[in-house]
């Protein structure tokens, strides 16, 4: 066999690796579970229908380390250092997130140990920490103009409160300040009670 | 100027501008998108009612008025880019699908697809011209995703060169087409071919459905709105009962397969070409997961750096809710996916252009890997934002749950992705057959190539554990 691939939870090729082959353990234990089923006499239809839950989780993973590795491989595309250095720190957030939602998967395949698990959330919390300065300027990099988020609370000026208030006041309901339905309904019932 | 976020732009140690290149793809595509947002965003006639204060009513006037105007000033300003047009219908109708989204997304490309020359001379430029507003009615009241389920039917008539168009169950009326109720005067229909007593599956056929003065229903056409539904206000999403209606044979679009004026049957050189329609929309639904997600990242995170609450030191004065770790490992793990899904909408978009181009060549190769991918990632991103879009609103605590924060629409427009152009699960099992398929060829000694190519190299590679 070959060498083995060593994980560097830092390493983001490294992590390309891990869910590459996490989806690879998942595609084989997919299609035993059909070979298992046909084995026991089931039809190929049957085979499949009671292997569907396998065949989803599989390629929910080939999905998963797809979307990993076209990451990172954007990553190789980016000049300006510092916006790399912002990239790099989400794309190592959005992998380590992936196997901390997924541990089941990646330790059942003895990909991972359960240190490096627990080193993982560790280095989780040092991400959220170091991407903090910067979550702002990271969502006003979308370029969303206002009037295309059309949202209040993400209006680019922060001025949240003036304009919720605006707004509530600019509701049909208030475009009187007594409801007719007060003298329609509560008034003639106060006199009948 | 919030002095919050005033503060958190002045901490950024990246230049935004640049990110923002890499979004779009280039500083000149920035510059030309900013352009045709402020096409939109400056132009009066385009100014709008809030459409929270609004009846379902008077939101689809709205939506006709602005795409009405929205189609005369494409014509205009001479935008004739697929992206540019879309990306200024986006301001038109921001968030919110619109009656002509399946004329200009479905009826257009699948002209441009699948007619012959002959029909585009006959179709295409009346169409372009709005004198033809066309719908694509594939999925019935009770069948969607398992297209082969379909039971419209269109029968061949030898004798007058005609098809017999029929909706012969309750279940087989068509349901849900955007566009169909009240704006549609033709409909593609996806129906089963029968021709000499046999049955040849899912064909498309354009079918009239209103008079082109009146727009009044023609013969043996029963058609109308479905109703409200949990968003999609705008949107006539209507139902088609076709009760043996006739149609000219050239009415067939037939630039793969074909039926003779004999009524002989001619298969395509490809069964999954009906699917290049699908296949086009679920590559740019991937990027729709990507603007969805960015959107409520935006909003939430904005939010939470002028958002003040509780107290962490006491006695000192109540901090910026992102301080919090809870409020950061809500939302930056999700900023990181809409990242993550953006560069993949990106690959998607360009590695559809490549594949249909070779298919144009003739070559169908790459077809099956494009089918299988767009699928997974199709359901894979729409499933993971649309729980992403709920946590985002949720962490505006009380204001997310305002229509003003546009949390609850963005939530409502965009989690049907999760059921139309192929049911998810049914997604993620079609990807499951290329996968384990892929897995048997490797199996046999194949040697596979592309995305799956991976399948290879895993037989030999395994992972040592590290102690930490």
């Amino acid at each position: 066999a070959s060498r083995p691939t060593v994980v560097d939870i830092n390493d983001l090729s490294s992590l390309v690796e891990v869910y590459k082959l996490r989806a690879a353990i998942l595609v084989e234990l997919a299609a035993k579970s059909i070979q298992q089923e046909l084995q026991r006499r089931k039809s190929e239809e049957d085979a499949w229908n009671n292997s569907a839950i396998d065949l989803v989780r599989a390629s929910d993973a080939h999905c998963h380390y797809v979307v990993v590795k076209l990451f990172t491989d954007k990553l190789g595309e980016i000049g300006d250092t510092a916006v790399h250095s912002v990239l790099s720190a989400l794309a190592l957030l959005y992998a380590l997130q992936g196997i901390t939602q997924n541990s089941g998967d990646f330790l059942q395949a003895g990909l991972l140990s359960v240190p490096q698990v627990l080193q993982i959330s560790v280095r989780i919390k040092e991400l959220l920490s170091q991407l903090r300065p910067n979550a702002v300027a990271l969502v006003d990099a979308f370029d969303f103009h206002d009037k295309k988020l059309n949202s209040v609370l993400g209006r680019y000026d922060g001025n949240v409160y003036e304009h919720m208030f605006e707004w509530a006041r600019r509701s049909p309901l208030n475009s009187t300040e007594v409801h007719e339905s007060f003298h329609k309904y509560l008034k003639p019932l106060r006199s009948k009670l | 100027m919030n002095p919050d976020i005033k503060k958190e732009r002045e901490n950024a140690t990246f230049d935004v501008e640049k990110l923002t290149n890499v979004l779009d793809g280039s500083p000149q595509k920035t510059k030309r998108r900013r352009e045709i947002e402020s096409l939109v965003l400056n132009d009066p006639d385009f100014k709008e009612e809030d459409p929270n204060f609004l009846s379902r009513s008077e939101r689809y006037d709205q939506a006709v008025r602005k795409s009405a105007q929205m189609i005369l000033k494409l014509r205009e300003y001479g935008i004739a880019d697929p992206d540019e047009i879309y990306c200024y219908k986006n301001c038109v109708h921001p968030d919110r699908p619109e009656p002509l989204d399946l004329h200009l997304g479905m009826f257009l490309p699948t002209l441009l697809n699948q007619a012959t020359p002959e029909q585009m001379d006959k179709f295409f430029m009346p169409a372009w011209n709005l004198e033809i507003i066309g719908t694509y009615a594939q999925t019935e009241m009770g069948h969607g995703t398992h297209l082969r389920g379909l039971e419209t039917t269109a029968t061949y008539d030898p004798s007058t060169q005609e098809f017999v168009l029929n909706c012969p169950t309750i279940s087989s009326i068509k349901w849900w087409p955007g566009g169909l109720g009240k704006t549609s005067n033709h409909a593609i229909v996806l129906a089963q071919l029968y021709t000499q007593g046999n049955c040849h599956g899912l064909h498309a056929f354009i079918v009239p459905i209103r008079d082109m003065n009146t727009h009044k229903p023609l013969p043996g056409i029963v058609v109308g709105d479905i109703g409200p539904k949990f968003g999609f206000n705008e949107v006539d999403n209507g139902f088609l009962k076709l009760e043996n209606v006739r149609i000219p044979r050239e009415n067939m679009l037939m630039k793969y397969a074909k039926v003779e004026p004999d009524g002989t049957y001619v298969k395509p050189p490809s069964s999954k070409l009906t699917y290049g329609t699908m296949v086009f929309i679920r590559s740019m639904i991937v990027g729709e997961s990507a603007r969805a997600l960015a959107k409520s990242c935006t909003i939430a995170i904005r939010y939470s750096a002028v958002r003040h609450q509780s107290e962490m030191r006491p006695g000192e004065p109540e901090p910026q809710i992102l301080d919090y770790q809870t409020q950061q490992y809500k939302l930056f793990p999700l900023l990181a996916m809409s990242y993550a899904f953006a560069f993949v909408g990106q690959y998607m978009k360009q590695t559809y252009h490549r594949i249909t181009g070779d298919i144009n060549q003739g070559d169908f190769s790459e077809l099956p890997e494009l089918h299988a991918l767009s699928a997974g990632l199709k359901a894979f991103t729409t499933w993971a934002t649309n729980s992403a879009i709920e946590v985002c609103r949720m962490s505006c605590g009380g204001h997310g749950y305002s229509r003003s924060s546009a949390l609850p629409d963005l939530y409502v427009e965009f989690t049907p992705t999760c059921t139309y152009e192929g049911e998810n699960t049914v997604m993620m099992l079609q990807t499951a057959r290329y996968l384990v398929k892929s897995y048997r060829q490797v199996k046999n000694g194949q040697q596979l190539s592309g995305i799956v190519s991976y399948l290879n190299e895993a037989q030999h590679q395994r992972v040592q554990p590290q102690p930490v």
